[in-house]
């Protein structure tokens, strides 16, 4: 018998381990109540596993998110890979929920998982998509805010996977500055 | 070696079940 060869057999490892993290948004909990760990994978099959198990993001609740990061990073501000860091904040119109959201969301994680951004991947804490009734975002979120090289690489790379025209540009604020503002804008670091 | 996976590659896996 013809036997397959040995990457038949074999998963293919990814870089990174990843955890994927779901919010609900439950009034009678704490925030961290209601965000819970889903799953983590280290190949690229058992990413599709899971992708493929779980609800795209245009299904998902008002007030819900998915967060993907790095193994050993929680999706919060407060931790020390992010404090210091930032997000590639991309706001999406309602019409987009049904046109972009998911094939957006599912790019942003061949983007993170297949380490899209060469040596400025190391910078990429994770991702985040939240689904809102005035509008959806998605982020990828970096480790500092100071690390300009980096994140203008992954600015653009990220931009051009999406295949987002030139106008408008998206953005880049520090968590700094999202968690310290009083208004409804966040000062822009970076943005391409 | 830097474990990097380009777009398609990755789309060509999403329905592969993994023989392990």
């Amino acid at each position: 018998p013809v036997l397959p060869s040995s990457d038949e057999y074999i998963k293919h490892p990814l870089q990174n381990k990843w955890a994927l993290w779901y919010f609900k948004n439950d009034k009678s909990k704490s925030w961290t109540e209601n965000l819970r760990l889903i799953s983590k994978f280290d190949t690229v099959e058992d990413f599709w596993a899971l992708y493929n198990h779980i609800q795209q993001p245009s299904k998902l609740g008002f007030g819900c998110d998915y967060c993907l990061f790095k193994d050993g990073i929680k999706p919060m501000w407060e931790d020390d890979r992010n404090k210091l860091g930032g997000r590639w904040l991309m706001t999406l119109n309602k019409q987009q929920r049904h046109n972009d959201l998911d094939r957006y969301w599912m790019e942003t994680l061949l983007c993170l998982v297949g380490e899209s951004f060469d040596e400025s991947s190391e910078d990429v804490c994770g991702a985040v998509v939240n689904v809102r009734p005035k509008g959806d975002k998605i982020a990828i979120w970096t480790s500092n805010c100071q690390n300009r090289d980096a994140i203008v690489t992954i600015g653009a790379g990220y931009k051009e996977r999406l295949c987002l025209p030139s106008k408008p540009l998206i953005s880049y604020q520090s968590h700094d500055d999202t968690s310290s503002k009083s208004g409804s804008t966040t000062k822009n670091m970076y943005s391409v | 070696d830097k474990k990097q996976y380009d777009r398609d590659f990755l789309l060509g896996c999403q329905f592969i079940t993994a023989s392990m």
